[in-house]
């Protein structure tokens, strides 16, 4: 099985 | 003031109905760079990024930087109203609160216009770091769509292979499993059709079919699409407009446990 990663993980709030 | 005139119309109608399922809403940032959107899903998974430069547009006038908050269900309602080969204006004073969209038929002898009101939006904004790719695939952006309704009978996640004899894309689940190999291929009649890979180091990732499928809804904009991947970070789709604009799309992988 694989978990969905989310993209706050990658990306930071500008 | 804020003035904005298109004149093939049916770009800007083929961009929202591309999205609309993936965001409700979202702040249209115009400024002197053009015409642009940043929004995420709502479950923070995907991102689109879409821009349409000033070039894209004849005339194209803002005074000052503001954002335009849509709802894009009710844009899109109003830009089914427009026929595919309408020019249409875009128009908003400075503060905005409506967006007035002029739809003129090639014949120039029928004008319809309407009003979207806009909404205050709190959006988020995600800073996107540069990134160089281990692989990117350059391919038709229908046999991309195909795949993902083809594999998405089979699983929700599709794993992408990219390695230098080509691009695999396959799916497990209950029924059975399946794949999709694509060998780089330059010699094709339509340069639309070919599957050209740029390989720093092979990758395999899994992404959710679901999204991939609702990014796909791009197709009808650009014959072209590319996949951006590296491991560990999202993927990135991309379709340009032309050569004035693009849309992208980010996916956060599926990691494995």
């Amino acid at each position: 099985t694989a978990t969905q990663g989310r993209l706050d993980s990658f990306f930071k709030s500008t | 003031m804020f003035e904005a005139r298109l004149s093939q119309g049916a770009v800007l109608k083929k961009l929202i109905e591309s999205i609309r399922d993936l965001v409700s809403e979202g702040n249209f940032d115009c400024s002197e760079n053009g015409l642009s959107l940043q929004a995420m899903d709502s479950s923070h998974v995907a991102l689109v990024a879409m821009l349409l430069r000033p070039d894209a547009f004849d005339p194209y006038r803002c005074d000052r930087s503001m954002p335009l908050g849509i709802s894009l269900k009710s844009l899109s309602s109003i830009l089914r109203c427009a026929s595919n080969d309408d020019v249409i204006t875009l128009r908003a004073e400075d503060p905005a609160d409506q967006l007035s969209l002029v739809f003129e038929n090639p014949q120039n002898d029928k004008v319809s216009e309407y009003v979207l009101n806009l909404m205050d939006i709190d959006s988020e904004h995600l800073g996107i770091p540069e990134t160089v790719y281990d692989a990117v695939v350059h391919m038709s952006s229908s046999e991309f769509q195909r795949i993902c309704r083809d594999l998405q009978q089979l699983s929700d996640s599709v794993s992408i292979d990219v390695s230098k004899e080509g691009v695999r894309f396959s799916a497990a689940g209950e029924v059975g499993s399946g794949s999709i190999a694509l060998r780089q291929n330059t010699n094709v009649d339509s340069g639309d059709e070919a599957t050209v890979i740029e390989l720093q180091q092979q990758v395999n990732l899994t992404f959710s079919i679901k999204y991939l499928s609702m990014f796909a809804k791009t197709t009808p904009l650009c014959g072209r699409v590319t996949l951006c991947m590296s491991s560990d970070v999202p993927l990135l789709v991309e379709y340009k407009i032309d050569e004035v604009g693009y849309v992208r799309y980010y996916l956060a992988p599926k990691i494995e446990e």
